[in-house]
């Protein structure tokens, strides 16, 4: 994350492969279910052995035998429909919710979050420099309109996207935060609005940030789950 | 520091059976301390030729033969892995072959061997022990000859001949990198033994078996498990954590590849990626974010070991993105000093949906054709059929739902979709796209009213980050 700072976010946690390296983000949406993007992953029918998602720690390289760190595999893996660009994780076993670990709320089915509604990115990835990858940064986003994000992007962003407003001062998403999630504040709650999906330029100053919009998912989200 | 289980091969989740009844295993010791401990046990043994070891009681049975024993069968177990005495199993040789216990019963020119306790039609001094194994008609070195086993024939004319059996060095060769090499060496260019991929001891490694399934890491042997130049593995020798194994090459890098080696080579493309993308070949040089890629004939900012000309398979062109080295997806050392390696993902993903051939209204409600694959081209299951997916949607309750053709039973805003005929993938959207002009209605639309109750709840304490931060 550029432009953030070291902070809280029990809801999101580290894709690592098989060498224990972090890889993308992604989102605790229920005990045993994590929700990250598509382009973290090779294939679409099993996911590669030796996966694991870990949760509970701020650090990228936590020590061993850190004592709120839970590491566990990824047993299966279900790609979204089609253009959503998500991927459905299924844990080996439900993770163990605490201080440090929580799920994140999902949206009401086709519910668009207004503009000016404060949001948050969380992840371990790149911070060029503006913080300390080591830990886990989050940054504040302010949601924009589609059509206002459009003006911009030239009419490329679809209705199952969503953006957050350009700043003058680089801050966003950067390498290694792919998959995990955009947050907002609704209701005292927070909700999982969107997904960090791999963009073009890492916060570029002047320039919205585009996110898959979870809302549109949902329905698919709970499917899944159910089935 | 060298394990007793060196001497073996496993398989794992599989039993030996010995199909005559006259013949018995040995009987099942419990509560051995681990599978060391019981390869130690029948190491030593001459009648002891592989075992059984229950990873769940810590049991042991040690077997008299192995799979290329007549009458014998091998089984998949679920709680059983089998170790065989490698002497017993390999088809090559190490050294000068006087270990090896295989069945090769031909001489290089194809004559059948007598069989060692025969005295005709060559007369000899052998007598077949279980020391010497001289056993059956099969070649054997009793005496340490250059040229590797060998037996006396069964024509006249020739009293014996080596029985051309290829030393493990020479049985499989190298391609490229050696990331394929599937061979059986298990010693290092030094000469030293290699360490074991399912053991952490003497080098504690990330690279569990288990958990690098296409790698292929069985037993002790060379491996290129991390897209290093050669094939390598861990020593047993503690003071030397790791070495390259000196393995023949199948040929010059740039020398025009037969057509067993253009099989070998994954399917190249230019504008997407497949799997990880080891095969991308296309001129992408920034990563997602747009950091121009670092050439790979260039050690600076960043210094690194993917050298183009060590790495002549793998297209390590100007400052392209590539995958040499078996990662996620193509990627590239940056030209930012602070950022070392970052992936281009970028490249999009090639798909491998299947190519539709009708198109759907709506959410396909209405739907009533016959295709009946999924996106990724996996057969629907029959919506009457109860396996491999129980079905919430039968045809009892949805007359639509005919035979094993996509369908819509649960408006699934997604599209028509089927149970699938892939255990391990429930049910997957079909090959069908919604037809062209055909909107969906928009969702932007004035927002509805949330109501939350247990998720998304967090604590907020803004001085304790920055106190565990320091």
């Amino acid at each position: 994350v550029v432009g953030g700072q070291p902070g809280n976010s029990p809801w999101t946690v580290s894709l690592r492969n098989r060498k224990g390296q972090h890889l993308c983000g992604g989102s605790l949406v229920k005990e045993q279910w994590v929700l990250t993007a598509r382009q973290c992953f090779t294939a679409c029918h099993a996911p590669p052995p030796g996966y694991e998602v870990w949760l509970g720690t701020m650090f990228q390289s936590p020590q061993p035998g850190e004592p709120d760190l839970q590491r566990i595999p990824v047993a299966r893996m279900v790609c979204g429909p089609p253009r959503s660009q998500l991927v459905l994780l299924k844990l080996e076993r439900p993770a163990a919710l605490n201080q440090r670990v929580a799920l994140i709320c999902l949206p009401p089915e086709r519910y668009v979050v207004p503009a000016g509604t404060k949001c948050e990115i969380a992840g371990w990835g790149e911070t060029l420099g503006t913080g300390d990858s080591r830990v886990l940064n989050v940054a504040l986003l302010r949601v924009i309109s589609n059509s206002e994000c459009n003006v911009k992007q030239r009419g490329r962003v679809q209705e199952n996207e969503l953006c957050t407003q350009s700043l003058m001062v680089p801050v966003g998403a950067c390498e290694g935060d792919y998959g995990g999630p955009l947050s907002c504040f609704t209701h005292d709650c927070w909700v999982l609005e969107g997904i960090i999906i791999p963009n073009r330029v890492c916060a570029r100053p002047g320039w919205p940030a585009v996110f898959t919009r979870i809302s549109m998912f949902v329905d698919w989200i709970h499917k899944v789950i159910q089935l | 520091q060298r394990s007793q289980l060196n001497d073996f091969q496993v398989l794992r989740g599989t039993e030996l059976q010995h199909l005559l009844h006259a013949r018995e295993p040995g009987t099942w010791q419990e509560n051995v301390t681990n599978v060391e401990e019981c390869a130690g046990q029948c190491g030593p043994l001459l009648d002891c030729r592989a075992f059984h070891y229950n990873v769940s009681t810590h049991g042991c049975q040690l077997l008299p033969w192995t799979q290329y024993s007549l009458h014998t069968r091998l089984r998949r177990s679920g709680h059983c892995d089998l170790f065989q005495k490698k002497d017993y199993v390999r088809n090559c040789i190490m050294d000068n072959g006087a270990r090896y216990r295989g069945t090769v019963a031909t001489t290089t020119d194809g004559l059948p061997c007598q069989h060692w306790r025969h005295k005709f039609p060559v007369d000899h001094k052998y007598t077949p022990t279980l020391r010497n194994g001289l056993e059956e008609n099969f070649c054997r070195n009793p005496e340490g000859d250059a040229r590797g086993p060998w037996c006396y024939t069964t024509d006249p004319v020739r009293r014996f001949q080596s029985c051309g059996i290829k030393s493990c060095r020479e049985a499989a060769c190298v391609w490229c990198n050696g990331e394929d090499y599937r061979g059986l060496v298990d010693r290092t260019e030094s000469g030293r033994e290699c360490q074991r991929w399912d053991l952490q001891h003497p080098h504690p490694h990330p690279f569990e078996p288990s958990k690098f399934l296409d790698k292929s890491l069985d037993d002790n042997y060379c491996r290129n498990p991390d897209s290093s130049e050669r094939p390598w593995c861990y020593t047993t020798d503690p003071q030397v954590e790791r070495e390259f194994c000196d393995l023949l090459s199948c040929g010059v890098p740039g020398f025009p590849l037969g057509p067993e080696a253009q099989s070998r080579q994954e399917a190249t493309t230019l504008n997407c990626f497949g799997g990880k993308g080891e095969g991308y070949r296309g001129t992408a040089n920034t990563t997602t974010a747009g950091v121009p890629c670092q050439r790979w004939d260039a050690q600076s900012p960043h210094q690194h070991r993917f050298v183009p000309e060590k790495y002549a398979c793998k297209d390590l062109r100007e400052n392209f993105c590539r995958n040499p080295d078996g990662s996620e997806a193509p990627w590239c050392f940056t030209s930012r000093a602070g950022m070392r390696k970052a992936f281009c993902y970028q490249v999009p993903r090639c798909t491998d949906d299947v190519r539709p051939l009708e198109c759907y209204h709506g959410a396909g409600e209405q739907y009533r054709g016959s295709v009946s694959k999924t996106r990724k081209g996996v057969l629907c299951q029959p919506w009457s059929a109860k396996t491999p997916h129980k079905p919430q949607f039968t045809p009892a309750q949805h007359t639509e739902l005919e035979a094993n053709y996509c369908r819509n039973p649960d408006r699934d805003r997604h599209g028509p979709w089927c149970y699938t005929t892939d255990p391990g993938t429930p049910f997957d959207y079909c090959a069908l796209p919604r037809c062209a002009h055909d909107q969906p209605p928009s969702i932007l639309e004035p927002p509805d009213q949330v109501l939350f109750e247990e998720c998304g709840l967090r604590l907020d304490r803004p001085n304790y980050w920055r106190s565990k931060m320091r």
